[in-house]
């Protein structure tokens, strides 16, 4: 059985696909296989892969209303298997009654997949229907938190939801890990904030935490993963120990 | 009548809330009168000006229920009026079809406002419901942007559903300013990006660069505006510019 992570934050821009996609590609590195669900209708992990999202009939949403099988809508990119998102994942959040799966669709539609280490979720700011989808299916939460003060505001309300779904739907779902993203060690906030988080959340905050470094957001530039772009980077380097550390901790 | 501006993009983390109270401290440093609305059930907003928005009963929410006065719920902060938010207001999201007026509901609400010279808007991350809604009722958007990747990619999906509201609901809407955020100079990646912006949006993009300062990302964890915890810094500078560039625009 694959081991399912969903990468949430309901902030934005904190790091949630530029998490999914390396730690996905880090993985692949590591010799696991791997399959990388987009599950934000703004794709940006489809775009950030180089591929025309918006141009795609073949994506997350005719799979999750069962007219297309997952097998059709997989795209094979930089050694991963990945499940491209665009626009029309929208209609699964307006119309969430006509799903009759309601919070266990994706989990179903996941259910066969068996050739898998790992199954990868990127989902959007939001603690909505599609999200709790995502957290209803997944073993592993990973938090991406900036290291600044609205990071900490947050995480109460992701907490909470958290928690609704571990009792209503998902009793082995547990927060796994949270990683400090986009750290500047310079910065008196980040070290700060950082001291918060670790004294509140202890060992579930990964010890690799994640720099910032400008090639880290110029690969999606090119369609690549940092491994590919800039491999001897300090975002490929940070990757590829977070990986480690995520192997480690199975 | 008030100049009401909407900070919308549906990207995450671009500076939307960063914007919104700094222009609002900006104007009213100017000497205009401002009221400063939180639209984001996230409340970043009324937590970055050191209000418990969780503790709060009155706020936006119940103001757009009919079930209390706008003026009962404002709070004077910094010389400016605040209306602020918390939680409750995703209701409004899950009850689309109980507010009547639907995408009128805020407009409604704000036409009593007579007594200032500008509305500032914040938007949440999404084009949804509670976007669709500022739109509705503004004369202008101002887009905040950070001159990465993903901006470019947003801009397409925001720059439509600004058309349909302008057509359907508001012909006086127009795309008034797109801001430059978190511009650091030399990364040659905010340069590239600000290029391809300029050059489709030429003299809509704002002269008035915001940079990269790390006093503005830690002026919320005391409550105050860039121009009382920093009036000296490059931030305050940044942002007192763009206020006399949009007064000067009218
Ligand atoms: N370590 C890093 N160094 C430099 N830039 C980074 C780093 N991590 C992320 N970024 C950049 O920060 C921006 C936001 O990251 P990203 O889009 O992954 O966040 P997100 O949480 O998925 O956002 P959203 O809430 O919109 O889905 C992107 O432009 C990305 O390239
Ligand atoms: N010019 C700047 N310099 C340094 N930090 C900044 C700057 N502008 C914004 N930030 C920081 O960047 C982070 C994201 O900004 P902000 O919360 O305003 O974005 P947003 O678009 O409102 O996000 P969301 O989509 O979650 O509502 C915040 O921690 C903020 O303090
Ligand atoms: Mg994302
Ligand atoms: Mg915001």
């Amino acid at each position: 059985q694959p081991d399912i992570i969903a990468l949430c934050n309901q902030k934005g821009g904190v790091g949630k696909t530029t998490c999914a996609l390396n730690i996905a590609a880090g993985l692949t590195l590591l010799g696991k296989k791997v399959l990388l669900v987009d599950f934000d209708p703004q794709a940006h992990l489809t775009y950030s892969l180089g591929i025309a999202a918006h141009d795609l009939k073949k994506t997350v949403y005719p799979v999750m209303k069962a007219s297309l099988s997952l097998a059709d809508a997989l795209l094979e990119h930089s050694g991963m298997s990945v499940l491209p998102a665009n626009m029309t994942l929208t209609e699964m959040e307006n119309e969430q009654t006509m799903f009759s799966d309601h919070e266990f669709t994706l989990k179903n539609k996941l259910a066969g997949v068996r050739d898998k280490d790992y199954i990868i979720i990127d989902c959007p700011p939001s603690t909505g229907f599609l999200t709790v989808n995502a957290l209803a299916c997944s073993r592993d939460i990973f938090i991406p938190l900036q290291m600044e003060f609205l990071a900490l505001k947050g995480m109460g309300r992701l907490m909470s939801r958290i928690e609704e779904v571990q009792k209503s739907f998902n009793k082995n779902l547990k927060i796994s890990g949270i990683i400090a993203t986009r750290f500047d060690s310079r910065k008196k906030l980040n070290n700060a904030i950082m001291e918060s988080i670790s004294e509140r959340f202890g060992d579930k905050v990964f010890a690799t935490v994640i720099r910032e470094n400008i090639v880290v957001a110029e690969a999606p530039s090119f369609g690549q993963t940092i491994f590919e772009y800039a491999p001897k980077s300090h975002g490929a380097e940070d990757f590829l120990n977070l990986c480690e550390e995520i192997v480690k901790r199975k």
